[in-house]
C-alpha cells in the first residue's frame, strides 16, 4: 500500500 | 504602472485545478507565482520573464492577488487566439483584465478587485536528482489519460535508455514504454499519483517537450519550458506502508 506523503516534509513556509 | 500581454493564456487552465487562487508577483523582471495545492501534495513555480510579453512595463514591485477560477473563465471563453493582458495603476486594490482576439478585433475588459491572498512564502530547496528526462508533452499527456481511465498511480522506472510508467488496479495492470536519452546517475524507481499527474499534463500546449526530475523519496519536478520562462509542478513522493 503506498502513503501519500506531505510537500511540507520538504519544502518549507517562510 | 503595470502592463504586461500575455499570448499564452493557455497556462491558466494548466494551473486552475490545482491552485484556486495566488498572489501574482510582477517585478519589473518579469511576474512570478509560486503556490501550494489544498492537499499540500503538489507545488506550482510559475516564472514568466519580462522579455516573453510585448509589451512588458513595470515600474514597481506590485502583488496583485487573483482568483484563478475567475481568471479560468473569462480566458475559456475568449478561445485559444485570445491574448491576455494584465494592467494596473497606482491602486492596488483593483487591476484590468483586457482579452483581445486578434483575429476579430474583438476586445473584452474587465475590472477586477484583487484578492487579499494570506500567502506564505514556500522555501524550494535545490536538488539533484537521479534522472532528468526530456520526452514529448503530448506523448506524456497521452500515457497519463490513458493509464488514469483505469487505474490511479504510476510507477516510473527508468533505465539508460527507456522511462516506463507502470501502473495496476482492481481490473489488472497496464504500461507504457518511451524511449528518451537522457542522462542517469542509475536506474530508479518510485510511484506517483496519476490524477495529479494528468493534473499537469495539461500544460502540453506549452511546450513540445516535458522534462521529468526524479529520484526516490523527494519531490518529483515536472517542467514545461515557456517562452522566456517555465511552469513548474512538484509532486510529493508515495511511500510504502
Amino acid at each position: 500500500v503506498q502513503k501519500q506523503q506531505s510537500l511540507l516534509s520538504f519544502f518549507t513556509k517562510a | 504602472l503595470f502592463h504586461a500581454r500575455f499570448e499564452q493564456a493557455g497556462l491558466v487552465d494548466a494551473i486552475k485545478d490545482l491552485i484556486q487562487d495566488s498572489d501574482f508577483h510582477c517585478r519589473d523582471s518579469g511576474i512570478a507565482l509560486r503556490n501550494m495545492d489544498n492537499s499540500q501534495v503538489a507545488v506550482v513555480v510559475i516564472l514568466l520573464e519580462a522579455g516573453g510579453f510585448l509589451p512588458y512595463h513595470c515600474d514597481r514591485r506590485l502583488n496583485l492577488g487573483i482568483s484563478l477560477t475567475s481568471l479560468t473563465k473569462i480566458v475559456h471563453y475568449a478561445g485559444d487566439e485570445a491574448t491576455l493582458a494584465l494592467k494596473a495603476n497606482d491602486n492596488p486594490d483593483t487591476f484590468n483584465l483586457v482579452l483581445e482576439c486578434l483575429q476579430t478585433g474583438c476586445i473584452i475588459k474587465y475590472d477586477i478587485k484583487s484578492r487579499d491572498i494570506d500567502q506564505e512564502h514556500l522555501e524550494i530547496p535545490k536538488t539533484d536528482y537521479a534522472a532528468t528526462i526530456t520526452i514529448p508533452s503530448a506523448e506524456f499527456q497521452r500515457i497519463c489519460r490513458n493509464l488514469s481511465q483505469l487505474l490511479e498511480s504510476v510507477a516510473n522506472e527508468a533505465s539508460e535508455e527507456r522511462i516506463k510508467f507502470s501502473s495496476s488496479g482492481d481490473i489488472g495492470s497496464g504500461s507504457a514504454t518511451l524511449r528518451h536519452n537522457s542522462d542517469l546517475t542509475g536506474p530508479i524507481a518510485l510511484t506517483i499519483s496519476l490524477k495529479y499527474l494528468v493534473n499537469f499534463s495539461k500544460a502540453t500546449a506549452l511546450s513540445y517537450s516535458v522534462t521529468l526530475s526524479l529520484s526516490s523519496e523527494v519531490p518529483q519536478l515536472v517542467e514545461y519550458k515557456v517562452e522566456s520562462g517555465f511552469a513548474r509542478f512538484y509532486f510529493a513522493p508515495q511511500i510504502g506502508e
